[in-house]
């Protein structure tokens, strides 16, 4: 699905450049299960952007399915994003304006369903993390865990084949954190939805198929779970 | 140092209300270590905003230090918040437009400390939290992880009395947690600060003085570790 070969990234920060990614090498297949995993500032959240082709590599090869991404022009990208790719945002990128069903609703409503059927798959993925009671408050109603669950419904409700999540339980309590990792897993089980984790949470990455461990920009480190 | 006697907080909603607390009678003193855990929704960030006079109950006794918080002017308030609390936020509320240094200042200018001292204390707190190399780079510019603790030196810059800290570590790895707590310990040791943590994160949960658990708006558990 994935394959990335000696890939950069860098930003220009006034006079200095931050090299976020120094040469990363990796291949993800379709229905892994993986997590990311490194300090702070390690370079986890450039890696998922670019797997999400939400930011663009600075040097090295890159492709999804097959498909090399700088290839691509921006609303090829737009539209693989909105088909195929589910992503759970480290800073929620929430609506302010919109009410957590809105908030869900909008990407079926940006494939043109009706809204018939947009609403009824938004309440659904809300009514799976536990947040029936909570679709109508607008973002700043809500708490911090659940406007990450709101993230999480998001992220699920066009049945995207590729959920990218970026510490999508960092604001959960156990159970919570729980009931969605087995959400997650009976995805990946049952549609084969590929998952792609970056997370600092010892409660998921006990339970990962694929750790990779990232410092510094480079991957250092793999193991296979059975 | 704070007393809460059957205090409720209600939101209202359009036609329904929200009880977020129900209820919440509770003795905090000074150079405690405690936090307040359960689960997503229960009320533990509501039940902190009360604390560092954020926010007022809808009914019930809340005094700091002894001061009946419902009789202080909006005035008196934020001088209390600015000279004796320092308050680390779950969604962080950083300013854009200013830089990690800048955002630290900030509290200090507030208090109209020279630039010079300003600087100094500032640079030093995000020294601690390991980011010297980073005070330049607003906060778009940094990882999650960064600007987590970015506020935490916020919090720590005006050197509080009190510390008010809702999720500190829900986005940090181990180490850099671990270094974070210890950073805490040493304050609450040396120099008597109280601690409140609202926190999910067991690594901070198993090395706590005092663990008060909530759920729907009360509290229903405490523990005391030796
Ligand atoms: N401004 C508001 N208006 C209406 N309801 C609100 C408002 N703020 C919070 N709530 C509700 O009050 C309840 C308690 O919220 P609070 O943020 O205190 O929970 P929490 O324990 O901090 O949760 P988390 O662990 O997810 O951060 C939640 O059910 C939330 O939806
Ligand atoms: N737009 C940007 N301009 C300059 N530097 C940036 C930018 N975005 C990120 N960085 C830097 O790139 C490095 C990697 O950031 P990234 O967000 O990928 O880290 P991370 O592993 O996700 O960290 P965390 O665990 O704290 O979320 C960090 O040192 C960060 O300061
Ligand atoms: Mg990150
Ligand atoms: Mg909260």
């Amino acid at each position: 699905l994935i394959q990335m070969k000696k890939v950069t990234k860098d930003y220009r920060l006034g006079e200095t450049i931050v090299h976020a990614l120094r040469g990363i090498t990796i291949e993800i297949d379709v229905g892994e299960f993986v997590a990311v995993w490194g300090p702070s500032g390690s370079g986890k959240t450039t890696f998922l952007n670019l797997i999400g082709a939400i930011d663009e590599p600075t040097s090295g090869y890159f492709s999804f399915n097959e498909r090399e991404i700088s290839g691509l022009s921006d609303d090829e990208k737009s539209d693989l994003r909105n088909k195929s790719i589910g992503f759970i945002f480290q800073n929620f990128n929430l609506i302010p304006v919109l009410t957590a069903l809105e908030n869900v609703m909008l990407p079926l409503q940006i494939q043109s369903l009706s809204n018939a059927e947009a609403n009824q798959r938004s309440m659904y993925r809300l009514e799976q993390v536990g947040l029936s009671d909570f679709v109508k408050h607008r973002p700043d109603k809500l708490s911090g865990g659940q406007r990450q669950r709101v993230c999480i419904s998001r992220a699920l409700v066009t049945n995207p084949s590729l959920v990218i999540a970026d510490e999508p339980t960092a604001n959960l309590d156990s159970d919570t954190a729980m009931k969605i990792l087995e959400l997650m897993r009976d995805l990946n089980n049952n549609e084969k939805t590929t998952f792609i984790f970056s997370t600092h949470d010892q409660r998921l990455l006990g339970k990962m198929n694929r750790l990779v461990r990232m410092v510094d920009g480079v991957i250092i480190n793999e193991e296979d779970h059975v």
